[in-house]
């Protein structure tokens, strides 16, 4: 058993959990915020079989889009006096994916 | 060091605390949304030493019930045209078990 | 990659998280409640390379502030007839580090 922990764009996230249960994974998320962007975003657990990890990651990564966003970067903007930094564009999107190593797993 | 992440049903998570605190195990709660029944419930972490787990584990068995709930499974719910299933049965509770490895274990 | 998992106390977690930020360090905060407190606090996922683990270790310690806290432990709170126990002097903050392996990581 591998534990999935994907970090998905709140945009993402529905599609990527009716996708999930309609392909019988079990999966929880929670809701969570980005540090660069300090946005919401979610984070979803999948318990799943080894053999079944490249599964999860190419349905997650299948409805995932990548987008630009323009943003001012937070810890750029410091007191009155400093010049305030023009606005970056930064790729958000797709998903972040860990996968673990799950040692037991029990339904008690 | 082990970290036994444990998702509970929500009408179970008070008792499932109140016993880990009152045991001298050290919890953190998160709030969840199952995939499936798209309800709330509960994230537990519990660091713990391994030969504590079981202890850890049964102790949340006893506090968590099994119920039943009657569901309209929402991924079976299509356009207007398409008949509305019958809703199902479906066992909930107890609780959903991950036990991870820690390498390493600090209060920084 | 290791995923650092940290619970930080709710007054030191914007520091944090601005300075992991800062150091270029990807970060995601989730909110959560303390077992013996019940009060909020932050758990916050930071996935990095081994060679940098001591690095963000030493990021979280040096923002992390341990503060005394009065407390009333609910778990000794009983019924009217009981006499209620004075308060105790309980220290928090600092971080609670978890430290776990990650076997594959992907943006997908
Ligand atoms: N110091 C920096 N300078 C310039 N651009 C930066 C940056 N840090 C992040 N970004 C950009 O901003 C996007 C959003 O980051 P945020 O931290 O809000 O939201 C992140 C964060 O919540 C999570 N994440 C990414 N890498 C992580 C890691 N190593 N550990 C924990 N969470 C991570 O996934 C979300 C999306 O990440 P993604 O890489 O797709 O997209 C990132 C990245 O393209
Ligand atoms: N492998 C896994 N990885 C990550 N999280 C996991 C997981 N297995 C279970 N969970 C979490 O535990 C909750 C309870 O699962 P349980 O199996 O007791 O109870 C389940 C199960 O009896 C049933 N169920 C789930 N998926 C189903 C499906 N595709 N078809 C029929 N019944 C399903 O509905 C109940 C509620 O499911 P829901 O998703 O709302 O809520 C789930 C989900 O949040
Ligand atoms: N092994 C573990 N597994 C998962 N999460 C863990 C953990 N150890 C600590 N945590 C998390 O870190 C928070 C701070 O713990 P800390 O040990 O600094 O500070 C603790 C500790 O000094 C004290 N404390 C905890 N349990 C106690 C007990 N049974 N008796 C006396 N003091 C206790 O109360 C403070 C706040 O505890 P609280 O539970 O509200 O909040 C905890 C909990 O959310």
């Amino acid at each position: 058993m591998k534990l999935v922990l994907a970090i998905v764009q709140d945009q993402d996230v529905q599609a990527v959990m009716a996708n999930l249960t309609r392909e019988g994974f079990g999966a929880t998320k929670l809701a969570s915020t980005g540090g660069f962007l300090r946005e919401g975003n979610s984070t979803i657990l999948i318990g799943v079989e080894e053999e079944k990890v490249e599964q999860v990651l190419r349905l997650i990564g299948g409805c995932c889009r990548t987008r630009k966003q323009l943003v001012q970067p937070i810890s750029a903007v410091g007191g009155l006096g400093d010049l305030i930094p023009p606005p970056i564009e930064v790729p958000v999107g797709g998903a972040t994916v860990f996968v673990l190593h799950v040692e037991r797993f029990e339904k008690v």
